[in-house]
């Protein structure tokens, strides 16, 4: 529910940006400011990434012991009031019955989605160079070890993130399927957010989900190419890809290998420069 | 490019490479036993309305289909029996109650055509997976899986063609519109024909459709 409204969100407002949405109202908290993200690499051309938050900063994860406080800077976002129709709702009519998609009522559903006044923090990227200049990534954590691991996952930090300020009101509608007389039905759900001011509920909901101001809804990152002695730079260009370098590279362990030797052309390019398949 | 893979404004027969090459990937489905094929087609359709098992499906195959150990701990225990009888009908498994963490995989190509065709499914929108299961229920999938071959170049196809006999129904034609439409393809109808165009900037859309529609055609029993 929280993760269809901040992906409705990102959709409305960024789509085709750099924004990521929040899927885990329990990882909102951990977003900080330079917290280390990892970035999984997807298979095929269409997927997009997915991203997992670590428990530690850049600070804890640089081989001196001198922290790094990043300047942060502030500003309004936006005022975020969306209405929609609910589109899926409705029956049509066909030659050998009637598909009725939703409840079964005719007409539209509107829904609502408000996070209300949005702030955006970002850190100073000059800064932060500046402050990182000539410090190394210390490689032997068992953090990284894990992360290197894993071929596919590339090092992030978060950049910026997006947080409400006042208290929201999500709630889902939740509509159930039907098979009455010939009457086919698909059960779907209408999520609605709202900024909750009065502290009034909506009727008609199935599930309510009431989320507190500062609440961090979407996040940007940077990319971290590391090298092997542990010196790194933030990948800034779109056309520069994060990662590890690698002394050798190894063979795939996929079991997809050879299965899908003729769809190249659903490959991610990161899958085939991975090696994730021969 | 990849962001703009699929050129705009383009006939749909643009997708018809593409897809010749998805066929043989999805020859495991086609050559299930029949009652195999039903349970696993069922299956499918009951997912594409819960969302959220679908994400968690994609997880799992993602992590088996690399070697990696799926994680299943994180799930509810009614999401974790889902996936574990999904699973099950695509020959993988699990013995005990750490879900996955001791699998037992009958058939590779098996589990890559169900991870190519739930990889697929998991981009698409619950608007659209909505409209894929009205489309499923409407029989109309295997007429959809028709259109990229016999569009001519402007993307015009003669309704006469019995192929597509299921669309000249209005209420099933509405009905695939909309899916088409959720997927950035423009689909319009004159009374002796249809033309099914990408609109401006599909992205991916269109092909995912695609491969989540030959996926589920490969597993309606009626493929050679």
């Amino acid at each position: 529910m929280f993760a269809k409204a901040t992906r409705n969100f990102v959709r409305e407002t960024d789509s085709g940006g750099d924004l990521i949405p929040v899927s885990h109202l329990n990882a909102s908290d951990k977003l900080q400011l330079l917290s280390l993200v990892t970035k999984r690499k997807k298979f095929w051309c269409w997927q997009k990434p997915k991203y997992h938050f670590l428990a530690v900063s850049l600070s804890d994860v640089l081989t001196e012991d001198k922290p790094i406080k990043p300047v942060i800077v502030e500003s309004d976002f936006a005022k975020y009031t969306g209405k929609f129709e609910d589109v899926v709702q409705g029956s049509i009519e066909t030659s050998f019955g009637k598909i009725s998609l939703g409840a079964g009522a005719k007409g539209c559903v509107e829904s609502q989605s408000s996070f209300g006044n949005l702030r955006k923090q970002e850190v100073d990227l000059q800064q932060l160079m500046k402050d990182v200049k000539d410090r190394m990534i210390n490689l032997n954590s068992s953090l990284l070890q894990q992360v290197i691991e894993r071929k596919r996952e590339v090092l992030c930090i978060l950049r910026e993130k997006i947080i409400t300020t006042q208290r929201c009101t999500i709630s889902e509608h939740v509509q159930t399927e039907e098979k009455v007389s010939g009457l086919l039905g698909c059960s779907t759900k209408i999520v609605q957010v709202s900024v909750s001011d009065s502290g009034s509920m909506m009727k008609d909901s199935s599930v309510i989900l009431e989320i507190p101001p500062a609440t961090t809804i979407a996040y940007g990152v940077i990319e971290l190419f590391i090298k092997c002695d542990g010196q790194f730079e933030f990948c800034l260009l779109d056309e520069q890809q994060g990662g590890f370098e690698r002394e050798s590279s190894e063979g795939s362990t996929s079991p997809h290998s050879m299965l899908f030797r003729d769809t190249s052309f659903l490959y991610h390019p990161d899958a085939v420069d991975n090696g994730m398949y021969s | 490019g990849a962001e703009n893979p699929i050129p705009s404004h383009t006939s749909l027969s643009v997708l018809k490479e593409g897809l010749s090459q998805l066929k043989a990937q999805f020859q495991p489905f086609v050559k299930l036993p029949e009652d195999k094929q039903r349970a696993l087609y069922k299956s499918l359709c009951e997912l594409l309305l819960h969302e959220e098992t679908l994400t968690a499906l994609e997880d799992v195959l993602d992590a088996l289909c690399t070697g990696d150990k799926p994680d299943l701990k994180e799930l509810k225990p009614a999401q974790q029996q889902e996936l574990a009888d999904f699973l099950q009908l695509v020959g993988c498994s699990v013995q005990d109650e750490l879900l996955l963490q001791n699998y037992q995989l009958q058939d590779e190509e098996l589990l890559s055509a169900v991870h190519l065709l739930i990889s697929a499914i998991s981009e698409l929108s619950d608007y659209t997976l909505v409209l894929l299961r009205a489309c499923s229920d409407l029989q109309v999938v295997p007429a959809l899986c028709c259109l990229p071959y016999i569009a001519s170049a402007d993307g015009t196809l003669a309704l006469s063609s019995p192929l597509v006999a299921t669309l000249t129904d209005r209420g099933r034609f509405d009905v695939v519109q909309r899916l088409f439409a959720s997927t950035n393809i423009n689909l319009e109808r004159t009374e002796s024909s249809v033309k099914a165009v990408t609109m401006r900037e599909p992205r991916f859309f269109p092909l995912v459709l695609y491969v989540a529609l030959y996926g589920l055609h490969s597993l309606s029993g009626t493929v050679e």
